[in-house]
């Protein structure tokens, strides 16, 4: 329905109409991705696939675009940009814009069981005996007031609703209203102050993740144990270490987003690596799409 | 610990755990082309192994959920500080026999908390929220019903979420939780703390989020929540991590719930240390734009 709406579309341009099918088709992929969640996998290399060649991909693009000392000439230079060549950029505005999403291997055998232990910084927390604050502030009032700012959201927008519906000056109380939108969104974050500095996802310091340990257990060799002892299954099931952040191909000294982003763009132009981080991301079960 | 007076030890490590789907209907020995939960294999490969079998398209048996928690407990309980534990506690709706209900989404849910509580409590009697260590669960697309659909609360669902994580979520945020289905957790009280965010509520594979622009909106709500509780902790000078189910991803999210997401946790980088999901049951990690989801969401005003 929304598709044909779109195609006989007579106020909106080509742009607009693709930008709507795409929507289109995103919801009717998700419906499918969701529908094969969890059951037999299908298709995981082609999906890992897409990840290198789209997210990564871009990511080795702007590594190579860093280059700390061209970056002030650049900026100098009066004379006519060629459109086509990227301009330089520093490693701290790369690593800035991004924020990392870890996505977990699960309990449930969709490849083999598995989970990960984190570590982070604390050596702050050990070697400061005053670390703890001594006065606590609860957070009974924070709650109370957000949860009266929720509630007077939803008013708000049962007010405008009926406003619209009584159909005073429609147009003009449309106008008003995205404007008061715009400005009163609040779900639009303003930018981060200066005053700010950088915190543990970017530069090393308290509560920076600095490991992990990926377990995993091995499903087969632990149902054929089973199947050529009489023991009892606790003695045969376990969990044992797949792999370390520290070990090859990840090699990360910590956890940084800029660690993620190195290893992101090695994991784009090194197959060796790439292959290894296919595998343990099936967590060692093999799994090749049909 | 200066909110209890506890004496802790902190150890610089947590567990991330996702995704068990324990599956009360499966049966040792039976065929795996039936689920595993009936039927004479016609082979060897056909036959659902004791603890499940990579690949198979099985849900997991209860043992293994049993020996997997009793694994933790052995040895990583005692060394660890926190356990993020990011959803879907319940089999898939993938049997005709046997449809999923209501009930038995709630039921399982009940068993895994209870078991989660068992293994991570400090035994207190008289206080139940006493854990020796912090447990942060949320909600995944399977643990609500029908799959994938949860609506803006206060509703049936988020009141009985909050029944079944009574010890988990903080009781002051009972409120907003019967709203969102989202709340805080202090790790280290005053200083560190982790969000369990219902990302049901930004996941296009929900028929009832449209967009994340419109006040009603399950997401608006839930992004209102998120912007607030991110700039207390960032006025308390506490560092957080993210936790949810369905991770924060473009496949995943409505486009402008993407975008607006994404920005925040680009805006709160002097506090945001990561995020952690799970749903897709593949081991990787994916960096998200922030400065692009600003352009798009400006392209898009």
């Amino acid at each position: 329905e929304q598709s044909t709406r779109v195609q006989q579309g007579e106020d909106s341009n080509e742009e607009d109409e693709e930008t709507e099918l795409n929507r289109i088709l995103d919801h009717a992929m998700a419906a499918k991705e969701v529908f094969l969640m969890g059951a037999k996998p299908s298709n995981k290399e082609a999906y890992m696939n897409t990840v290198r060649d789209t997210y990564y991909r871009k990511v080795w693009n702007k590594l190579e675009r860093v280059d700390e000392k061209n970056v002030e000439n650049e900026k100098k230079k009066k004379e006519k940009k060629d459109k086509k060549k990227k301009k330089p950029i520093t490693r701290k505005e790369l690593i800035e814009r991004y924020s990392i999403v870890n996505i977990g291997g699960s309990v449930i055998p969709t490849f083999n069981p598995s989970f990960r232990i984190w570590e982070y910084n604390i050596t702050d927390i050990v070697n400061d005996s005053n670390f703890a604050v001594s006065e606590y502030k609860p957070w009974d009032e924070f709650f109370e007031s957000l949860n009266k700012i929720m509630e007077d959201s939803l008013l708000e927008d049962e007010m405008d609703s009926s406003n619209i519906e009584v159909g005073i000056n429609r147009e003009k109380m449309g106008e008003k209203k995205n404007k008061k939108k715009k400005k009163n969104d609040k779900t639009m974050p303003i930018e981060m102050p200066d005053k700010y500095e950088l915190g543990p996802a970017y530069v090393p310091q308290l509560f920076t993740p600095t490991r992990f340990v990926q377990f995993y257990a091995d499903l087969e060799k632990i149902n054929q144990e089973l199947h050529n002892s009489f023991v009892e299954s606790k003695d045969i099931f376990r969990y044992e270490i797949e792999y370390t952040s520290d070990e090859k191909p990840y090699s990360m000294d910590s956890l940084t987003v800029g660690s993620y982003l190195d290893l992101a763009g090695r994991l784009y132009e090194n197959k060796p690596a790439w292959e290894k981080y296919v595998e343990w991301s099936f967590a060692s079960s093999g799994y090749k799409d049909d | 610990d200066v909110k209890t007076g506890k004496e802790r030890k902190l150890h610089g490590r947590f567990l991330h755990i996702t995704d068990i789907h324990p599956d009360p209907y499966y049966v040792e020995g039976s065929s795996i082309d039936a689920v595993c939960h009936t039927g004479k294999p016609s082979k060897k490969k056909d036959v659902a192994p004791k603890f499940g079998k990579a690949m198979s398209g099985c849900d997991s048996p209860v043992i293994l959920m049993e020996e997997t928690l009793r694994w933790i407990k052995e040895n990583l309980r005692d060394k660890i500080d926190f356990v993020i534990w990011t959803g879907d506690n319940i089999r898939h709706d993938n049997d005709r026999k046997h449809p999923r209900t209501e009930a038995q989404i709630f039921d399982m849910n009940n068993i895994v908390a209870d078991k989660m509580t068992e293994l991570f409590s400090a035994g207190n009697e008289e206080d139940p929220r006493d854990f020796d260590v912090s447990v942060i669960p949320s909600l995944g697309n399977n643990d609500v019903f029908p799959h994938n659909m949860f609506a803006l609360g206060p509703t049936l669902q988020t009141r009985e979420y909050y029944r079944i994580w009574k010890n988990f979520v903080p009781q002051q945020q009972q409120r907003t939780f019967d709203r969102s289905a989202s709340f805080l957790t202090e790790v280290i009280p005053g200083k560190l703390a982790v969000l369990s965010i219902n990302t049901l509520y930004l996941f296009k594979a929900n028929p009832l989020v449209d967009n994340c622009n419109s006040k009603k909106e399950p997401g608006y709500q839930l992004l209102l929540w998120f912007g607030y509780v991110l700039e207390e902790l960032r006025s308390r000078g506490m560092k957080v991590w993210l936790s949810g189910h369905v991770p924060p991803i473009a496949k995943n999210f409505d486009q402008s719930c993407y975008d607006k997401f994404t920005l925040w946790t680009h805006e709160y980088r002097d506090i945001i240390i990561g995020g952690l999901y799970g749903h897709m049951n593949i081991d990787h990690f994916i960096p998200t734009d922030g400065k692009k989801a600003r352009k798009s969401l400006l392209k898009a005003m």
